[in-house]
Formats: C-alpha cells, structure tokens, sequence
C-alpha cells in the first residue's frame, strides 16, 4: 500500500 | 460585495474546502473569487475558483484578500436553510466578514478576519497520460466501498476502463467503468496509469459531490492525481500525492 509522499517534489519540476 | 442565490448550496463548498484546510485566504477582485492553498502536510492542495458570473450581484473596488477561519466559517454557514441567499460583505473598518442569510427575514453574522495573506502557489503543469469524466456520486460510492476494505484505493486506467482497487488483509474490492458503463462519461488515455491514494483524504474532496454532478480525474503512473468538479457556482480542483511503493 505504499508511502504517502508529498506534493512539493511536483511543485519543483 | 457578493450575492450568491442559494446559501445552501454555497454550504457544501465550505464543507467540503474545511475537510482539508483549517483557514484560506480569499482574494476577491473584479474576475470574481479564488483560493488555493496546500493542507499543513503537503499531500493535499485544494483549489477554488468562483467566477463573477455565479453571483447573483458582485460590487468590488481593486482587490481584496480575506483571511478565514473555515471551521468557524463551516458552523455559520451550516445554518443556512434552503431557500436562503447568501450575502457576503466585507467590513474593512471592523475587520469582519459579514455572513448574511436573506430570506423573509436577514439573519447576519460578522466573522472575525485572520492575518493571513494568500499563498502564491501556481498548479503544477503535470502531463496526465490518462483523463476520466465519470459520474461523481459513482466514484464517490466506489471510493465508500473500498473504505469498508483498506485505508488506501488504486486508481487505474488500462484498456481503455478505469478501475477503482483495494485489497484488505482478507477482502478486495473493485469497480470497473468501461465504455458500457452508464457511470462513465469519457476516457482519454496514452498507455496505462496506476496510482495509490489515501482514501481519507479523498473521502474529503468527494464529500460536496451528489447526483448529477460530473468529476474529472487526471491520472498517471506514481503522479498525484487531480480530481475537479463544480459545486454551488464554485469550481473545485484538487491535489492528491500519491503513495508510491
């Protein structure tokens, strides 16, 4: 079920 | 100054925004209202648009930033009854939000301003190999189903269907929306997409969604997915990080 990641390395791209 | 005709409707949205965040920051100017801001811990980010055209009478002078407590917000606009206006009026001198409920009578409440200022984030430019419009209260049945199973959901799109998973320690579940399913608008996909999603949190951004109302979901591989739908006038959109193996 995996690791909750955040939104911010998206923001960066 | 802004007018919306039903209160009740405007309701679901503060419902909704107040499932993720505690306060927002409106900027009100002459286009109409937006707001955006992420959760405090940057999985979620909700997005808010309501155009000039969905108020009934809008009278602005430059632009405003208004600063809200959403779950002082939430509890005044949960007593809106059906066939109530909203008024929203800015009092600049006192600091204060007025919160108006114009029915037979006016009932009026003044909500205390917070000093926050509007945050600058723009929506990441994701390129979304896969687009799904479905029925929101299908999705939002799905995702109620997959809750009765695990704390996450799979999103997916292959073969042209989208499909909605979990698996429990004991139990699975899945719905599948392919091109004979009446739920299922439309699907654009470049090759599959897969992701893992906190239900809770999608939970929440599904909660204004009823009968009737369509949803659009942007999905990838391990991407975040967005989910946008329209509530009361309002435009909602939504981030989701996804949980990645």
């Amino acid at each position: 079920d995996g690791k909750q990641i955040t939104l911010d390395s998206f923001f960066k791209t | 100054r802004a007018t919306l005709e039903s209160a009740k409707e405007f309701k679901k949205v503060v419902d909704t925004v107040a499932q993720i965040l505690d306060e927002i920051c409106l900027i009100a100017n002459e286009d109409g209202i937006t707001a955006r801001a992420m959760d405090p811990s940057h999985v979620a980010l909700v997005s808010l648009e309501i155009p000039r055209l969905s108020f009934e009478d809008y009278e602005i002078e430059g632009e405003k930033e208004i600063g809200i407590d959403l779950e002082a917000f939430k509890k005044i606009m949960n007593r809106a009854k059906s066939k109530d206006k909203l008024i929203l009026e800015l009092d600049e001198e006192k600091n204060k939000l007025n919160v108006i409920f114009e029915n037979s009578g006016r009932r009026k409440f003044s909500l205390a301003l917070l000093d926050i200022s509007a945050s600058e984030i723009k929506m990441p430019e994701i390129e979304y190999p896969a687009v799904v419009m479905l029925k929101g209260d299908a999705f939002k049945e799905a995702l109620k189903d997959a809750d009765l199973i695990s704390d996450y959901v799979i999103l997916k799109v292959e073969d042209n269907k989208f499909i909605v998973e979990t698996k429990g320690e004991l139990n699975d579940f899945s719905a599948e929306f392919d091109e004979d399913s009446s739920a299922l608008i439309s699907i654009e996909s470049q090759g599959h997409a897969k992701s893992a999603f906190n239900l809770e949190y999608l939970l929440d951004m599904v909660k204004g969604i009823k009968a009737g109302d369509i949803v659009k979901l942007y999905l990838g591989t391990d991407m975040p997915l967005k989910l946008e739908y329209s509530l009361g006038g309002a435009n909602l959109t939504f981030l989701l990080a996804p949980r990645i193996e």
